[in-house]
Parts: C-alpha cells; structure tokens; sequence
C-alpha cells in the first residue's frame, strides 16, 4: 500500500491510503499506462485455504461488493478541547499494519514516547493461522529470548510494516517517516 | 458702574492663579434666578451681584487664603445654617439644580457611550468570526509524509501555493501512482480520512474498488492463476480523490492533476522499494508486453537511482485534468481497461465503471488515553484497531510494569482481534455486519476479552474462532 499523510495549515489532518493489492496488481497494463488492480484476492474464496480456518462469508464474493480491507489510515486528536496531541498515523503491510499501528499508538498515547522513537521500535505480528509470533529487525532480542523461552515459535523479518506519521502539538507539527524505508520522506513547513 | 465692576474683575484676575469665572460662575440656585426673574427685579439681583463681588475684591491677596475664605462665603458649613442666614445669597433647593439644561449634555454622552459600546462590540464579534470561520491569517506549520522524497515534496509545493491539505494529499497520492506503480496508481482504490481540527469533524472518503457485476466466485476460484484480469476490481482512485477534492479542495482540479503530470512528464529517480518490486518479478511471465516495455527494458529490470519518464502517465493525467473524471470512468480509458482486462480472462464492463460510486462515511472511534482514535468502518478493519486500544487500555501498561505482562498482553489482545478483523465485511450487503462491529466495539466486550487474556498464560489459544484473510499464494 502507498500512504500519504497530510496536516496542513488550514487545520486539516488528511491520511491516504492507498493499493493494488500484490505489488504491480494483477500485472495488466493498459497501453496509456495504467497499472490494473488484483484487489478480488482479498475477497474470502471457499475451498482456498488448507488451514483449520474457513473462508468468511461476510467476506465472499459478489457483485459490485468491497473485499475486507486492512488500508487503515488513522487520526488521534485529544478527546477534550483542542490543545494537546494530534497524531495522523498510515500503514502498509495487509493484516500487519493493523499490528503495527495499535503498537505505535502505544507508545505515543501510553508510553508518551516522541513519535520519532514510536516509529522507530521494534514491532510485532501474530499469525493467526500458522500461530507464529513475527518480529521484524529492530525487536529487542531479549523479547524474542522471552518468547522462545515459552514456546512460541517466533519468526524474524526485515520489516512487518511501514508506519509513517505525522504529529502536531498545538502549532508545532512534525512529519514523520519510517526509519525501515528507505525512500520515504516527511517535510514539515517551518 | 459697569466700568468699575470690570475693573475689578480685571484687577482679581491679574494676581489670581485661578480662573476668576471659576470662582464667581458657582451654578445659581433656581430659586435665584425665580427672585431676579420675580419680585426683586434685574437691578437688585446685580446689586447684590457687585456686593458680591466687591467683598471678593477686598479679601487677602494671597491666592489660596482668597480661595478659602471665598469658598466658606459662599457655601454654607450645613444645609440647618442655609436657611438661617437671611442676608445670604443662596437659599435652599429641593430641585435637582442639575436637572435642567444639564441633562441634555448627560443624554449626548449617553448617545456617545453606547455607540462606542456598540461599535466595540460589533468590531469584537467580527473578529471572533474571523478567528474561527475566516482565513487563517497566520500561516502555520504543516507537514507532508509520503513513500517517496519527489511526492513530499511535491505535497508541500501545493500547501505554499495555498492549496488545503487534501489538495496536498491529492497531488502527492496522485505522485505515487507515478513514482511508485507497484503499490498504487489510477487502476487501483483506496480510503481517505479526513479531519477538520477546528469543527472536529471527520469523513472517511471510501474508494476501495468493486466487484464486478459479472463476477463469479467458481470462475475466479478454478481460473484466477491462469487469467489475471478476474482480479481486477473496478478502480477507485480517480473518482475517490475528485469526491475528495469536490468537498475539500482549493485549487482547481486541472492544475492538481498538472502538477502532478509534470512529475511523470519530467522524470524521477527510481526508487529502491520499485527497483526491488522490479526485481521480484523478473522471473514471472505472466506480466504484459508493455509491462516489460516500461519496467523491464531490454530484459534488464530498472535498478534504483536511474532516471526514467512517464509521457503516458502525464498525458492521461492531463486528461483526466481537462476532461474530469467521466474521462476515466464513460471514455476512451474505459475501454481501454475493459478491452485489456478482457484479453487477460477478465469480466469488466461498461456498466461496472458507470455504476462505481465512492462512499462517504463517519469514522469508527473511541476514547484511548484521553484521546479520541478514529479510524474507517468496514469493510475497512477500524473496528478491529477501536477492539485493540479498548482492551489495551483496561491493562496496567506502565514501564513500572514487567515487560513479560507487557508483550503477553499486547500478543495476545493482537490475536484477539485479528481474528476479530477476519469476520467483518461489506456492511452494504451483509447488514448483521453493523451490528457485531457494535458489540465488538463496545466496552463491555473489551472487559470481557481482557480478562480472558489475563486469565490465561501465555501463549493460548485463540479465544475467537477467525476466519481465512489470505487468498492463493499470497
């Protein structure tokens, strides 16, 4: 998924996110450049999976139907009048991002963690179908010692998810990137 | 007479340090301008007038036994003296000796009070209309995050030339369709929240693409590997982010989309995410001609940092600038995808672009930390995420706690509504979804899940039974 996240000096806070499913899609290119979706692949097929778990009827195809989706851009602003903390927060990554973004609130909103540093910590994913606990490059090792001292498979990546953000603390605003991504950028006008 | 009285006017004026008139002009009493009007007559009143006046004349010269001694004439030590005194000139009042031609002035100053009041107030309230409905006339920070450094940039370009902040989000979305094709672009959907701080209202802009109508779930289980066009849902992107730009935007759509057809038209860098996506796939056969053209050229896939145009991109981008969206979604680029999404075994119709509508809906949210989190409703899993904090927030989660607790319960409350995720769906067209996604985000059931987390050790089993989120290979 490609994220765009936006506060703006007209006080708005705007997070997109957007997708084409598999990366390229379905592969289709229409000759004026467009690159076609694979999006039917998150609808929730019968007789696809060779797991315990069953497709989602909730989730099944039909006509003119939007499959479950895991785009999940999130805004925070304080509960109670307007000074405080504002938080616009995107994620990639499919199930993932709804892991990585739920971690990142944590340590901004109860960690009270800068939201440089929230970007930045390790993160984790359970597997619900297979039951592995995935960690990606920046977990502490002593957690990953936690686990496996207990039982629980754990499966190491790179990245899980890239989560950028953007934060605004009255009229001081910061926007930024995963430190996992190499071509991301956050600007912020001074 | 009349010679000798100015004399003696002129005469207490040349060693006194006060305004003669000031002395002798003390108010006179109605009851003395009736005697001089009635009975006495003009010429006692002056008589008694120069007596006055002639007593004030032979007092002490220093200035300030003068004032003294004047003042103590004229006023009586007590209103029970007044009207013992036969021979003084004042007489006792029972009239408001202020009432008469004073009483305009104290109406002019009235008249002047209130307009003054009134103008303050009205310059007040338009000002505090200014404040909250008016243009912001300090230009504050702002900030732009996106996966590509040009597509930044390219959102704070739009915000200096005064665009809002969907017009920003709009370019740069737009710009990583261009810079990054693997992961977005106008053949794809999307979802869009947006916040306004002030009014602290918050719409969730809806793009996400369609099943086709002529969809069947048997053809795409038996067939999707060998004809990728039955992916293709019907895209959502150009219509999504022109919603967004009716209801948010500033600048006008044509230059939005020019802005970011310059990007295409004058070339970037490749980056390293689409350089790697490039390089995934190299080996896959099953991609088009002019996929191969573009990302591949001569067999070799693009490598990050090398300089590469998209003239196609910036023509249809201008396109869809010029003509609107009905350009993208009744035009020549409808059939064009029709017509390529057919030759790859796929069902797309005229009838599934002309019926594409982009939802517009409220946020799900919930209170964490003092916070207000809002995130999409389904078939978006914001529900799922509200689930997680609602849980999360019932625990300790301190630094003063120990870490095993910490990563025991965020695991498993992780687990919980992941599972949670897998069972929701299309509300439009399952209506027990609004339902359950009601009673998953309610408080009650977050209590009711944290004590099963930490009632059990970890790691458990699943306490909700979940539900297949991945489809074929991936």
């Amino acid at each position: 998924a490609s994220q765009v996240l936006v506060m703006g000096p007209d006080d708005y806070i705007v997070a997109v996110v957007s997708s084409l499913n598999r990366p390229f899609g379905s592969g289709i290119m229409t000759p004026s450049g467009i690159l076609l979706n694979s999006q039917m692949l998150d609808f929730s097929w019968m007789n696809e999976t060779e797991d315990h778990s069953s497709p989602s009827l909730m989730n099944s195809i039909q006509p003119g139907k939007r499959p479950l989706s895991f785009l999940l851009p999130t805004v925070v602003r304080p509960s109670e009048g307007m000074c405080g903390t504002y938080l616009c927060l995107g994620a990639n990554g499919g199930d993932k991002a709804l892991s990585s973004i739920t971690q990142v609130l944590v340590n901004v909103l109860t960690y009270n963690k800068n939201l440089s540093e929230s970007l930045s910590l390790g993160r984790l994913h359970p597997q619900i179908q297979s039951n592995i606990l995935e960690v990606d490059s920046e977990f502490p090792e002593e957690d990953i010692n936690y686990f496996t001292s207990i039982g629980q498979q754990v499966n190491k990546v790179e990245v899980l998810s890239l989560v950028h953000g953007a934060r605004r603390t009255n009229n001081f605003i910061i926007g930024v990137k995963d430190p996992r991504s190499m071509d991301a950028a956050g600007a912020t006008i001074l | 007479a009349a010679e000798k009285e100015a004399s003696q006017q002129s005469s207490l004026g040349a060693y006194s340090p006060v305004d003669y008139m000031s002395i002798t002009s003390f108010p006179r009493l109605p009851e003395e301008e009736a005697a001089v009007a009635g009975g006495g007559g003009s010429e006692s009143c002056l008589r008694s007038r120069k007596e006055e006046d002639a007593f004030l004349g032979e007092q002490e010269t220093d200035p300030d036994s003068f004032l003294k001694s004047a003042r103590l004439q004229r006023l009586p030590s007590s209103s029970s003296e007044m009207g013992s005194q036969d021979g003084s000139p004042l007489q006792e009042t029972t009239k408001d000796p202020f009432s008469g031609d004073c009483s305009c002035r104290q109406d002019g100053l009235t008249v002047i009070i209130t307009a003054c009041l009134t103008f303050a107030t009205g310059v007040t309230v338009a000002l505090i209309m200014q404040i909250y409905f008016g243009d912001p006339q300090i230009f504050h920070q702002g900030a732009v995050v996106t996966d590509a450094a040009r597509c930044t940039a390219l959102g704070i370009e739009v915000l200096n030339k005064q665009g809002s902040s969907v017009d920003a989000a709009i370019a740069s979305a737009l710009c990583s369709g261009i810079l990054n094709p693997h992961t977005a672009g106008l053949g794809g959907g999307g979802v869009m929240l947006v916040h306004d701080i002030r009014k602290n209202e918050s719409r969730v802009i809806d793009f996400q693409e369609t099943a086709p109508f002529n969809i069947q779930e048997e053809g795409l289980r038996k067939a999707w590997e060998t004809k990728p066009g039955l992916l293709v849902g019907v895209p959502g992107m150009a219509k999504g982010l022109h919603e967004a730009h009716l209801s948010y935007g500033r600048l006008p759509w044509r230059q939005l989309l020019g802005l970011a057809a310059d990007v295409a038209q004058d070339g970037f860098n490749v980056t390293h995410d689409l350089a790697m996506a490039i390089k995934d796939v190299k080996e896959q056969h099953n991609y088009s001609d002019r996929f191969k053209e573009i990302f591949l050229p001569d067999g070799q896939p693009l490598l990050p940092g090398m300089f590469m145009r998209r003239p196609d991109l910036a023509a249809l981008l201008h396109l869809l600038g010029s003509g609107g969206v009905s350009a993208f979604y009744s035009g020549n680029v409808t059939q064009e995808i029709i017509s390529e999404v057919l030759k790859y075994g796929g069902t797309l119709s005229e009838e599934d672009f002309s019926n594409y509508t982009v939802l517009v809906d409220n946020p799900v949210h919930t209170i964490y930390q003092g916070h207000l989190v809002l995130s999409p409703s389904p078939p978006h899993v914001g529900p799922a995420l509200i689930t997680a904090l609602n849980i999360l927030e019932g625990f300790n989660i301190t630094s003063q706690v120990a870490r095993d607790n910490i990563l025991h319960w965020i695991t498993e409350t992780l687990k919980v509504v992941l599972a949670l995720a897998s069972s929701l769906g299309d509300p439009f067209y399952n209506a027990s979804i609004s339902h359950s996604v009601e009673d998953m985000m309610s408080k009650s059931k977050a209590n009711f899940l944290r004590q099963q987390i930490d009632s059990q050790p970890y790691p458990s089993e699943l306490h909700i039974p979940h539900f297949s989120m991945e489809s074929g290979p991936s």
